[in-house]
């Protein structure tokens, strides 16, 4: 088949009007720059597997998507991330879960699956093995983002009602 | 939750996903993103996939993998096990969300049962087309 690249920023209750045309575009700009990543890989006979590394670090550091910068904040404040990659030519593949100062937590799935007999690594462990294998470490306040923070605060204000999981005012109700 | 699935010019097939999780999650939950199988799979005698949803039902449903076993012991073609999985098994048990496939003739899909989902595509000789609502 044709060199192809497909990407994903998260699926839920997006609807146009929630939205103002100059976050849209700063959504669409985003995709478009990972697409442009991933596929520039592809383009030059690179791997699939580089190219989806490629695609999903452009998304990670943007605060917009829920993934590496920018993350949700979990019930004690912390931004805990995972990811995971998999090698579709050799059934290889890595992942790391509740990791917090990864600064692009896929190339440490990417350490797991290369660089270790393991699938997947969790916590500090996973953080100290990303460490070893060369992969960047940052400050927990690197993921900080206020309108994540912001939304916590609501979250954490309606968890304390009974009701919490049938409001609907935070358009949500998956809260932890 | 954000993802890739890609295709490389020697046949093989990669997918990627990545994950803050589940605003004010308590006691290390953990969803699907990084469990091989429920939020990533990749296999290229049958397809890739990245997920994004609500973890808790694509764990259970396993459905990255669902899809994957679906395409490699049937007849169907990739959207109709896509679909199968997130439209009817993933909706039947009150799951929401949405993956993107690929398989190694380049045929993907994106897939969802919410509202919208952030997204794009781009294939040989083709513009890139990014987008976010139904």
């Amino acid at each position: 088949g044709p060199i192809t690249l497909v990407i994903h920023g998260g699926a839920g209750t997006i609807l146009k009007e929630n939205i103002a045309p100059e976050k849209e575009a700063a959504y669409l700009k985003t995709l478009q720059a990972a697409l442009d990543s991933g596929f520039q890989i592809l383009a030059g006979g690179g791997r699939s597997v580089d190219a989806v590394i490629a695609a999903v670090t452009i998304l990670e550091n943007d605060p917009l998507f829920n993934a590496g910068r920018g993350s949700v904040f979990s019930e004690s404040g912390k931004n805990e991330m995972d990811a995971a990659i998999m090698d579709g030519s050799n059934l290889m593949a890595g992942s790391v879960a509740g990791v917090t100062t990864i600064k692009n937590p896929i190339q440490a799935a990417y350490a797991v699956m290369t660089k270790s007999e393991h699938v997947m690594m969790i916590g500090a462990g996973a953080e100290k093995f990303a460490n070893d294998q060369g992969v960047a470490i940052v400050d927990p306040s690197y993921f900080f983002d206020s309108t994540r923070y912001k939304q916590w605060q609501k979250v954490k204000l309606k968890a304390q009602s009974s009701t919490s999981l049938l409001d609907n005012v935070t358009r949500d109700k998956k809260f932890g | 939750t954000v993802g890739a699935v890609a295709l490389d010019r020697y046949g093989n097939l990669a997918a990627a996903t990545s994950t803050g999780g589940m605003t004010n999650k308590k006691y290390g939950r953990v969803g699907d993103a990084p469990i091989i199988g429920a939020g990533t799979y990749a296999d290229n005698e049958s397809c890739a996939v990245s997920a994004t949803g609500w973890g808790e039902y694509f764990i259970r449903l396993n459905v990255a993998h669902d899809i994957a076993a679906m395409k490699r012991y049937t007849n169907l073609n990739l959207q109709q096990c896509a679909d199968s999985v997130v439209l009817k098994k993933v909706l039947a048990l009150g799951g929401d969300g949405g993956v993107i496939t690929l398989d190694r003739a380049g045929n993907f899909t994106m897939t969802f049962n919410t509202a919208g989902m952030f997204r794009g595509y781009i294939r040989e000789k083709e513009e890139a087309h990014v987008f976010i609502y139904k």
